[in-house]
């Protein structure tokens, strides 16, 4: 799971 | 991204920066809890090291700069600066109740066991709680600054904001993070308390709130 896409939030 | 979210963003900023002036333009820390500001310190460290790793705008990349950026700035000035006016009688709260368990539970309940995701989660976790030292600081000083109010409120606004973002990304884009959900609402729910007071007093004028 890409880090990033799951967490796109601040 | 939509309103909900953009607002939530703005919401956090302005209480950071509420906070940030606050202590600057007194030059006094009085009343506000440093343990929780280095816990806020810990939250976007722990949440932002992506920062190095990877880019997904320039909106996402200021903005984590700009909190990591304020929250060491005003732990500097808590614990450095304007140390003398540091109230550590009442700021005792016992934080290692709060990080050990969060830190535990980030390795138990987590999307993917990797460093990066821990961390993430772990300050998912932190985030929760991190205000818990502050709300206790007001009760045992029975008393809360007008600007200090207005920064609990802001920031207990933030994540009221996000809970409605994740409903709307559910709803038209399919997106849920079980996690962040079920902290921001633990999060938003230890807020209930002042926000009641903060509507309450704030109409009748009285410049203190006292937290029962």
């Amino acid at each position: 799971r890409e880090f990033t896409s799951l967490h796109d939030e601040l | 991204m939509n309103i909900f979210r953009l607002t939530g963003d703005l919401s956090h900023l302005a209480a950071i920066i509420i906070l940030l002036l606050k202590i600057w333009k007194t030059r006094s820390c009085a009343g506000i809890s440093g343990k929780s500001q280095v816990l806020f310190a810990l939250v976007f460290t722990t949440r932002y090291l992506d920062l190095l790793t990877s880019f997904i705008s320039l909106y996402n990349t200021t903005m984590k700069i700009i909190y990591i950026g304020c929250a060491y700035a005003t732990v500097y000035l808590i614990y450095m600066k304007f140390k003398a006016t540091y109230d550590g009688n009442h700021d005792t709260f016992r934080v290692e109740f709060l990080v050990v368990p969060v830190g535990g539970l980030a390795f138990l309940v987590n999307h993917d066991f990797s460093p990066l995701e821990i961390l993430w989660t772990f300050s998912i976790y932190l985030e929760s709680v991190a205000i818990l030292p502050q709300l206790f600081m007001i009760s045992k000083t029975g008393e809360a600054e007008t600007i200090t109010t207005h920064y609990l409120f802001f920031l207990g606004l933030y994540r009221a904001l996000y809970l409605i973002n994740w409903i709307w990304r559910f709803y038209f884009e399919g997106f849920f993070d079980m996690i962040a959900i079920v902290a921001g609402v633990v999060q938003t729910i230890l807020y209930c308390d002042f926000f009641y007071l903060y509507v309450t007093k704030g109409e009748s004028g009285s410049n203190k709130i006292n937290p029962a």
